[in-house]
């Protein structure tokens, strides 16, 4: 399991190189593990350099930032090891409008090959999804499904 | 392997039937605060075995029953079923020939549950076996709830190597 | 100090019941204390009722009606006892469109006797607000100030 | 007793001097993720006394003066001016005549730490004095900081009393 816990660290760290200055338009991220020499309880930093800023330790990160890297790890996980669907609750609520532009595209480049659900506010992300489903609670406490034509946020 | 269909019934604010399918590609689910988005969440990672009732911000396995509203009296069980499309030769061992499975999870109201695969009585842990070996379980990292994207920064650094181990 | 801990508690309440149905639009929402017989170290429950549904704990409720509720609860407070500025840091980011406009008419309400200083990335709550300073880093890094035209959210 | 006007210089990315005015009513900042919006209410949190570099998304109270960029080298020193306008009457007992009261904080890079009211030195226990008298301290309930509106209703019902005790 060691061999294979290396391997899977490698790969996503990788992945995670490219990822990361996808959405932040540049800038650079790393993960190195705490204990190289004991695999089976090594822990995991992650290091984040937003462009044009110094090398921090996520504390410093920015609301927005903290998110933006959260999301890019798990797309690296994503990457390395695609589950069969990915299912986002609102992730996209801390982002201004060019960083929800850049998530928006990396998700549509990753649904070509696996199955998204996506909860969200955001009319930006609205306007680039295939499916769109309303709930409703017309009747206070129970909810229905409304077909929502997508036209009305195109 | 994809949703391609969810149905509700009785399960937290879905007192009455709805049914959902989702097709390849980015799906979004829109609406008020409150009116059940997350509750869809929900019922999906309940019908996939979610065992614990606080993850699903309840005290017990009953608060997923509908409880009643001002117009509507409470109902005696929820039920979710979830359609699985499986692509050639990605089903389990078991369940090789099938191109769809169907997954149910049912609770009564005096705490029996009931849960059936391909509408055959089975456990609560076979439920779970046959996500797992498809690479998706209720805890994946693959579903974030609301207000938990941070949670995987936030962790310790021993704990973020649960992500590692997911996918080794 | 138990007199006066009661006594503010009673205040506090008596608001909360009027605050939670206007910013719900409908609803109850009440405040008790955990053991009234010992004031100095009760706690205090919150129980809400969102319009047309039962009376629920909070775990119950949604991302947006746990802020809004919040929300109550910080407004209620400042009423009895109104500090001299009040600060919310994108407190409107999991509010839908008709819950921003219920919160941000609160805010002009009680604006015109405190100062409100709000961060946001919602259009909707700058286009209410009296001043609107933009702040940008053109110089990665940099912080710097920008003044917005309020024309461009109007 | 409103902010009436904060300078900033050298506290975190404000590494050149800015100065924001609010009038009474609704101020709002705006700006893209990570420009530096929080970091306006961490300088007013910190010129009101706050003690902990930690509540200031810090590890040492250090990680407050600019360290840096692409651009620009560290510096030494970061300072913060609050000024309040004050109202007839409203001012705490021993500056009843000012009708504004010029708050000042410093830190240089070896950990020295000045404090001025109206440009005379005191002490921080002074400036903290200053703001519990006006009813408005740095760990005011009237001071939410980014992803905690929510954290007062997660706290335990032992822990909010002290949303009343501050208002009685
Ligand atoms: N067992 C139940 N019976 C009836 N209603 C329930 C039950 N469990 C939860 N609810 C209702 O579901 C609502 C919450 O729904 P949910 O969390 O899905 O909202 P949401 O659409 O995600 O909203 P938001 O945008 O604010 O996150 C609550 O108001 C609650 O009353
Ligand atoms: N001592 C420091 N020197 C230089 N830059 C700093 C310092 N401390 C923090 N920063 C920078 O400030 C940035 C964070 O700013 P801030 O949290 O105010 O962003 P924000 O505008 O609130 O963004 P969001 O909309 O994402 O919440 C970080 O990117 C960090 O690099
Ligand atoms: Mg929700
Ligand atoms: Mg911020």
């Amino acid at each position: 399991t060691c061999r294979r816990f290396a391997d899977a660290f490698e790969k996503i760290n990788e992945q995670f190189k490219k990822v990361l200055p996808r959405l932040f338009c540049g800038g650079k991220g790393e993960l190195c593990l705490t204990d190289e020499k004991n695999l089976l309880e090594t822990g995991i930093e992650v290091t984040v350099q937003p462009p044009g800023k110094k090398l921090q330790g996520l504390d410093l990160l920015s609301g927005g930032e903290k998110a933006l890297t959260a999301i890019a790890l798990i797309f690296s996980t994503f990457m390395v090891r695609p589950s069969p669907f990915c299912l986002m609750d609102e992730v996209d609520a801390p982002l201004d409008d060019a960083n929800t532009d850049r998530f928006n595209s990396l998700i549509k480049e990753l649904a070509k090959k696996s199955q998204f659900i996506i909860i969200t506010h955001n009319k930006r992300t609205m306007e680039v999804c295939d499916t769109l489903y309303g709930v409703t609670m017309e009747e206070s406490g129970v909810s229905k499904l409304v077909s929502v034509r997508l036209t009305d946020f195109k | 392997m994809i949703i391609k269909q969810l149905e509700i019934v009785g399960f937290k604010s879905f007192v009455d039937k709805v049914s959902l399918q989702f097709p390849q590609g980015m799906n979004t689910i829109v609406g008020p605060n409150g009116c059940g988005k997350s509750n869809v969440f929900d019922a999906i990672r309940w019908v996939m075995g979610e065992p614990s009732a606080k993850s699903l911000r309840g005290g017990s396995m009953e608060d997923v029953i509908f409880k009643g509203s001002d117009t509507r009296k409470p109902i005696g069980m929820a039920e979710v079923s979830l359609i699985l499309a499986v692509e050639e030769g990605q089903a389990p061992e078991s369940y090789r020939n099938c191109s769809e499975i169907m997954v149910t999870r049912r609770l009564f109201r005096n705490g029996e549950s009931e849960y059936y695969i391909n509408k055959i009585r089975c456990r609560r842990l076979d439920i779970q076996e046959l996500f797992m070996d498809s690479g998706m379980g209720a805890k994946s990292y693959a579903i974030i709830g609301q207000g938990n994207i941070e949670a995987v920064l936030n962790a310790k650094p021993e704990e973020r190597r649960a992500l590692i181990e997911e996918a080794a």
